[in-house]
């Protein structure tokens, strides 16, 4: 069977000034994880490899380019699933770490759950040994400026993305 | 929001996505990226899938489980995504995406939002696009 990899990069009014970034990003995870295939690796391996290089690469909504809630604080959701005996685990609204589709991995394969939240999250990242980082460095000046926006016109969510008529995560 | 679907040499799937959520969301305000069966789903039956856009429409049609049923039901991945997209406007009026990959590696996307940054790797060849119609390839 010839192994194929499939990457989004998020579905919504792309600016301009981030079309080819997002174009080449894409392609960087389609690459890495193609190669993990390639070289006769697992999906798993593929997807987690390729998500990862998504949620570094700060012009994605993940990772490093998230977006701050109301109050100015970064929560992330993350899955990840295999096939062969439909094993899954997600984490959400978690908060201070790089890269949440590692978290949700280890979910799936260190513990009997499904979904871990919150505070359990990120107490669960910190007894797997997960480092912590700051706000700061996942959060762009872009999406600082995009919150300030919010707080300063006091946008709600539904209105700006259904004035723009392309709301998304 | 970011995912990835794809199938190994020994015909296993997995599918993964990840999001930062929404600006100024409301705390604790949880999307479709974290929810099986929403934000992904596989099965080695069948094929992988992950979805992007309004998590709350994305969840109502659990829009990842729908693309699996549609392939189940004999549809390819292309058709399914289509299909699946289609479903959600019309029930719902959800706009997002899919990625799909089926247990035998044949690939499918689709998208109602006016982009969705995507590429796709399989037998060496690279293709991927932004913009409705977009599909550019080159070799790997």
């Amino acid at each position: 069977l010839q192994p194929a990899i499939v990457i989004h990069g998020g579905a919504w009014a792309i600016p301009d000034n981030f079309a080819e970034a997002s174009k080449l990003g894409v392609q960087i995870a389609a690459k890495i994880g193609y190669k993990i295939l390639h070289s006769g690796g697992s999906a798993l391996d593929a997807v987690e490899a390729a998500v990862c290089s998504l949620e570094d690469d700060p012009v994605f909504d993940a990772g490093r380019g998230s977006t701050l809630n109301e109050i100015g604080e970064v929560e992330m959701d993350a899955v990840i699933m295999e096939g062969s005996e439909l094993r899954a685990g997600s984490v959400a609204a978690v908060q201070n770490i790089r890269n949440p589709v590692k978290l949700a991995r280890l979910v799936m394969e260190r513990t009997d759950h499904c979904v871990l939240v919150g505070k359990g999250a990120n107490m669960f990242a910190e007894e797997m040994g997960i480092e912590e980082v700051s706000v700061d460095s996942l959060v762009t000046d872009s999406a600082r400026h995009d919150w300030e926006h919010y707080k300063k016109f006091k946008v709600t969510v539904n209105e700006f993305f259904c004035s723009r008529g392309d709301p998304h995560d | 929001t970011v995912g990835a679907v794809a199938v190994d040499c020994h015909g296993n799937v997995a599918c993964a996505t990840s999001t930062g959520g929404i600006t100024a969301k409301r705390v604790g305000r949880v999307g479709d990226s974290p929810i099986i069966g929403s934000g992904a789903y596989c099965d080695n039956n069948y094929g992988a899938a992950s979805a992007t856009g309004h998590g709350e429409n994305i969840m109502k049609v659990t829009l990842s489980r729908h693309v699996l049923y549609l392939i189940q039901q004999g549809l390819t991945p292309q058709a399914a995504a289509d299909k699946s997209i289609e479903y959600m406007f019309e029930r719902v009026k959800g706009t997002g995406g899919v990625i799909v990959v089926g247990n035998k590696g044949d690939i499918g996307y689709n998208f109602n939002t006016k982009r969705m940054a995507w590429a796709s790797l399989k037998c060496n060849t690279l293709k991927y696009g932004l913009n409705p119609g977009d599909e550019f390839v080159s070799d790997f």
